[in-house]
């Protein structure tokens, strides 16, 4: 790209390219190629640096809304953090608790994972990591149950958010989507507006089976926020801008690292110039 | 279905009998997204296309076979070519105790794998020995006591102060001690661009001899696939790789990628979170997932 004088052919497969190989998906790059075919002849884009602008403006264009910042309406603020399994959600609550924490919040982390190996000792170290109060309850307790206590803890001793971790499941175990309506009813009968907010984790390496995953989470139990993982990698996750095309859900952070610190709100801005480095 | 989007595209072609230029441009076309969709990676979709065009080009079609078909047969044969054979064991000969140590980015599915392969091999009359050998990620080492103590395998886990190699120079003579005759060493997962921890798998390798290495990859990896493979293959060596999540309904495109970039089988399917969902990997019927 850099070298390219001329907008041509070529620098149009380059750039289709570049939206492929992100995971931004095959239809939705084709679509967006042909749409800037278009624009730079009615503009006459003669520059390739200006075309670079062009695809920029464009897929912030597409990501218009996609920002969100999590506003505590009432007390205790309860999130569910869901997804499939070994995308990020436990060290993302550890994340999120410790920010909350430097914000002068008093938040309770609960073990939504009874059945994972270790998943409770987990979460444990990252409570404590980030100065949040934890609450589990055995191995195998039905998870329902253990939010059901959890919410009522935290309403009664006034914590201004509670962040429950859940098992990873894929979106093809129907019991399991079962498993988080439960979850839902029964977190509604401590505080009936909870969960507030209910956020999928998904690995920016994943491909375009995140859209299926999306779609049948947020057909269950639908879902207000997405936080997208290991962006410190080399993949650009690409994939959020048809997520956020396909289902209107925003975006409200990544996570850039493994430790409590290594988690950023989003910016549409900065996303979309990492998709062109 | 693509058998019958490729015959709607040849039936303008019926009683030719040859496939032409534009026509299977057409059909290479719709084979591109399909392959795309599946998350095979875009320059492998290129070369593998460019000679699927040239070996669909001038072919006769076979009377009995739509032309449809015989498109659809020309892809696949030329995916089941990249994918190789079948199944063909881990190698634990060469060594004893026989050792293999698990690689793989965050979260791809190591430490269940670990215990998967331990079932495996106690079924196939081996007495294994897990490693852990990932001390950064809170709990780990409790994730693989559990899972050793739930299939009565041993899990060899090192003082607090020792680096993963010492911990593997140690639990090589914990095996020898009691008479475990394979290694199975869990590792942290890493990113492929981590210089410092890439390097700590390579001071592994210096101080344990080691049978297999094997890369464990998510069927839901996107684009990227080609260089997290060919980046850990380069970096540090792989010999056998572990699909996992393949219960799920990712395409798996990802399995071409590394099969294609790599050269090395992949040997194990995951199939599920128990540590009885282990299967061996089937080639062909991967290929079938991929073509959707
Ligand atoms: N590099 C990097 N690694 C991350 C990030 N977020 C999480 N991880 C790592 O990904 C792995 C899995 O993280 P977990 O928090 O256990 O994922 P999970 O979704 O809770 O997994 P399950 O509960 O098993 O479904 C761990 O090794 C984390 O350290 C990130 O933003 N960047
Ligand atoms: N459905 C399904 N889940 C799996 C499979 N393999 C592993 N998992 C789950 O994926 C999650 C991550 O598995 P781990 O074994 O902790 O992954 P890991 O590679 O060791 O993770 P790190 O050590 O953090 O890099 C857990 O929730 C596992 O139960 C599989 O084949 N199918
Ligand atoms: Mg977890
Ligand atoms: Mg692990």
């Amino acid at each position: 790209f850099k070298g390219k004088k001329t907008v041509d052919d070529e620098l149009f497969d380059e750039m289709e390219a570049i939206l492929i190989q992100s995971d931004l998906g095959v239809t939705p790059a084709l679509d967006i190629v042909e749409d800037m075919r278009k624009q730079a002849r009615e503009r006459k884009v003669r520059e390739p640096g200006q075309l670079l602008e062009l695809f920029k403006e464009e897929i912030l264009h597409l990501l218009e809304g996609s920002e969100k910042t999590y506003a505590f309406s009432s007390s205790p603020f309860v999130f569910f953090v869901i997804g499939v399994n070994g995308v990020g959600k436990t060290t993302t609550i550890g994340k999120l608790g410790w920010q909350y924490v430097q914000e002068g919040k008093r938040v309770m982390i609960v073990a939504g994972d009874t059945f994972r190996a270790a998943a409770v000792e987990q979460l444990q170290i990252w409570a404590e990591r980030a100065g949040c109060t934890f609450f589990s309850k055995p191995m195998n307790t039905d998870p329902s149950a253990v939010i059901y206590e959890a919410l009522q803890k935290a309403d009664k001793e006034g914590f201004d958010c509670v962040l429950v971790d859940t098992a990873g499941r894929l979106h093809t175990r129907g019991n399991l989507l079962d498993e988080l309506k439960k979850m839902n009813r029964v977190a509604k009968k401590v505080i009936p507006d909870a969960p507030h907010e209910v956020v999928i984790v998904l690995d920016a390496s994943t491909g375009q089976n995140a859209l299926a995953q999306v779609k049948t989470f947020h057909e269950h139990l639908p879902l207000t926020g997405m936080v997208i993982t290991k962006l410190d990698g080399t993949s650009k996750g690409g994939i959020a801008v048809s997520l956020y095309h396909d289902y209107n859900i925003p975006i409200s952070h990544i996570g850039i690292g493994e430790e409590v610190e290594d988690l950023r709100e989003f910016s549409a801005k900065d996303f979309v110039e990492a998709l062109f480095l | 279905r693509l058998t019958e989007r490729f015959d709607d595209i040849f039936q303008k072609i019926k009683g030719q009998g040859i496939i032409n230029e534009k026509n299977v441009d057409e059909a290479i076309r719709e084979i591109r997204i399909a392959l795309l969709e599946a998350d095979v990676n875009y320059k492998i979709v290129k070369e593998l296309l460019a000679k699927v065009k040239e070996k669909a080009l001038g072919r006769k079609v076979v009377k009995s076979v739509s032309p449809g078909q015989a498109f659809v047969k020309i892809i696949h044969d030329e995916m089941v070519n990249i994918m190789g054979e079948g199944f063909s064991g881990l190698e634990l000969e060469k060594n004893k105790p026989a050792t293999i140590m698990l690689v793989g980015l965050q979260g791809s599915g190591k430490t269940t794998h670990a215990g998967k392969l331990a079932v495996y091999l106690k079924k196939k009359y081996h007495r294994p020995l897990l490693v852990a050998g990932d001390i950064y990620r809170p709990a780990a080492i409790e994730q693989l006591k559990t899972l050793g103590k739930s299939i009565d395998v041993p899990v060899y886990a090192g003082d607090t102060d020792m680096s993963p190699p010492e911990i593997c120079r140690e639990a090589l003579k914990y095996a020898e001690q009691n008479s475990l005759d394979t290694v199975i060493i869990d590792t942290a997962g890493r990113l492929q661009i981590d210089e410092p921890l890439m390097e700590e798998l390579n001071e592994i390798k210096k101080e344990v001899t080691l049978n297999e290495i094997l890369f464990v990859a998510d069927a839901m990896t996107g684009q990227e696939a080609v260089n997290i493979a060919s980046t850990f293959h380069n970096k540090v060596g792989m010999d056998v790789v572990c699909l996992t999540k393949l219960d799920g309904d990712a395409r798996g495109g990802a399995a071409l990628s590394i099969k294609y970039v790599t050269g090395k089988p992949i040997k194990f399917a995951g199939t599920g979170e128990k540590l009885s969902d282990l299967e061996e990997f089937h080639p062909e019927r991967m290929v079938s997932r991929i073509l959707g």
